[in-house]
């Protein structure tokens, strides 16, 4: 199993987020964090407002996935996520040694 | 004999002293306690902990952890103090040195009664709570040794804090058999041979919590000093780890000085409650004694 | 060492919490997140007004674990965390390679 | 590749990501977390009632970083994140399997 970060820019959550449930993916975790990237003082859209900030709002979206699915769900993150500009974001696949779902004890991929 | 068991209660009133006055000034530097206190000398609590005047902190409380499970056990008694530390760390103390966490949950997790060897665990958590140890086993060399270093083994093993322990045992029963100071110094001077990570002279001023430092912080302020009051102040205005530099000192100065040694604006401040356990219980270790 | 992640129903964290220190962890690092899951929408009142949302606000918890305490950290979490009713949360576990403590630099299990 | 995780105090953040931006280190999120070990938290007065807050607020960093400059890393991040007072924080080494840049689609060390 692999938990899949993705780092995107926040109004592109939604349609991300859809475009996953369309794949069978349900289960997501969300938090709002502040992005530091290569371009410095660059301009970036939020709100309708253009920042030239040092930080940007980003959403970390982390989402337990069974190795069968990893490709395809960092592909369609990948799709949904892009935007072309600066600052769309990463993906990171970290290996998930154990996932327990709370209610039932369930373990592994049973577990997600 | 009452002049023991008054030396004693010194050491253990001293220790508790100790811990209250330095656990204000823990962590600071000698040059932040001269600009925040001048010359810091009334206990006020405060400190990182946010103290109440008078509160002591993990050295008196582990040291009555193994107290008690003497007294209680009529003997010595590992299982016991090992209990004992469980459930104190379970009862949410107001501070707990990592390294004893660790020994500890190893204890509740696997019942283990020592922690395997590690230069990580130089540290000065076994020596800042072995009074009990040193009272019960007094005069007995042996005895000394085999139960300091195994009350010390529950959370530290590495062979500083080991010749920490013996020998600050020793020191403490040289105080209370009304050693002079000049045979004390002569004792730390075996020491400080045999390690001379652990001398003092010249002094360096570090109070950290490496058991060396402690060590090298509280001989040279005992040694300097001419009162209880003297060496404890000097102590815990070093800084560093003062909670603990001052509740060796304290309990070495205690034994040395004796009860009329030790102000009593300093017992009225201490924690009452723990000063009655104190004075409970150490006639009960000396007693208990094999 | 492993890194221990949990998402749990934010009531249940002053309780996972004392579990946690019964058995002597202390050590841990909490965020506020939003749950995508099988718990669906639920309404919420905000500014008088009633509205669906789509995510449930959870928590995460993070603890960097030795190997040898793994298994009680998470049969305790699970046991205080459960509830039976959906959107209890999950477990992860991740492997933590290296650890620092950085007041003294030690490393290791010395470092958590 | 590693993912490094930083939990530190909040007033070093500033201080921290300047020196990582000194050594050619730009990508990096930011996130606002509880802290929960041995630096208690403070009371409070609420309701004319004193509670203690037992967290502290800590920042988390993470930073994708290839290996070869895992230990530059880590070093520059204990050198500025420390003070010697309790409560400094912790490091954690992740590994990172992959790595991709959603605007270009780069993977590996070219994304990071
Ligand atoms: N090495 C990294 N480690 C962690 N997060 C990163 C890293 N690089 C970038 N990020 C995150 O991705 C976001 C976008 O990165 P940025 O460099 O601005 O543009 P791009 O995504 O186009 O390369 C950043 O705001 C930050 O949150
Ligand atoms: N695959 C997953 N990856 C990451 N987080 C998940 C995943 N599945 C569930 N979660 C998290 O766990 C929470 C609970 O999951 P949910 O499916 O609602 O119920 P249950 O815990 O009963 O299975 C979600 O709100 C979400 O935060
Ligand atoms: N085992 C752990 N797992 C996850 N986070 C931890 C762990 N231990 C400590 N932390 C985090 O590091 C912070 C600092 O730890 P603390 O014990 O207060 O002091 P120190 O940094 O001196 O070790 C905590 O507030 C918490 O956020
Ligand atoms: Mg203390
Ligand atoms: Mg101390």
């Amino acid at each position: 199993m692999k938990l899949v970060e993705a780092i995107i820019k926040p109004f592109k959550m939604d349609e991300v987020k859809d475009a996953l449930n369309e794949i069978g993916i349900e289960g997501i975790t969300v938090s709002e964090v502040k992005g530091f990237g290569r371009q410095k003082g660059h301009t970036e859209l939020y709100r309708g407002a253009e920042y030239v900030v040092d930080f940007i709002p980003k959403i970390k979206m982390e989402i337990a996935v069974p190795d069968e699915l990893v490709n395809k769900v960092v592909e369609t993150i990948e799709n949904t996520a892009k935007t072309g500009r600066i600052g769309d974001g990463k993906i990171f696949i970290i290996p998930l040694e154990e996932a327990v779902r709370i209610r039932t004890g369930e373990k592994g991929t049973d577990a997600i | 004999n009452d002049e023991i068991l008054s030396r004693a209660r010194a050491s253990f009133i001293g220790m508790a002293i100790g811990d209250a006055l330095g656990a204000t000034v823990e962590f600071l530097t000698a040059t932040e306690i001269q600009h925040k206190f001048g010359t810091f000398k009334e206990i006020v609590g405060g400190g990182w902990l946010r103290l109440k005047p008078g509160q002591v902190t993990d050295d008196t409380q582990m040291a009555l952890c193994i107290a008690r499970a003497i007294t209680t056990a009529g003997g010595w008694s590992l299982e016991g103090i090992a209990q004992n530390f469980a459930a104190w760390l379970q009862s949410r103390p107001v501070d707990c040195g990592d390294t004893c966490r660790k020994g500890i949950r190893a204890y509740m997790l696997h019942g283990h009664l020592e922690v395997p060897p590690s230069k990580w665990d130089a540290g000065n958590g076994a020596a800042m709570r072995l009074l009990p140890a040193a009272l019960y086993a007094f005069p007995d060399k042996e005895l000394l040794s085999k139960y300091v270093v195994e009350q010390a083994h529950l959370t530290h093993n590495s062979p500083l804090s080991d010749a920490a322990c013996i020998n600050l045992g020793e020191l403490l029963h040289l105080a209370l058999s009304g050693a002079s100071k000049n045979r004390l110094r002569r004792r730390v001077d075996n020491l400080t041979e045999e390690f001379p990570a652990f001398s003092f002279t010249p002094y360096h001023g570090l109070a950290s919590g490496y058991v060396v430092d402690t060590l090298q912080t509280v001989f040279h302020w005992f040694f300097k000093g001419r009162s209880f009051e003297e060496c404890l102040v000097g102590t815990v205005n070093q800084g560093g780890d003062a909670d603990t530099t001052g509740a060796i000192c304290g309990m070495l100065a205690g034994a040395y000085y004796g009860m009329e040694g030790i102000p009593a604006r300093w017992i009225k401040k201490l924690d009452q409650k723990v000063l009655a356990e104190l004075e409970q219980v150490t006639p009960l270790l000396l007693k208990a004694r094999p």
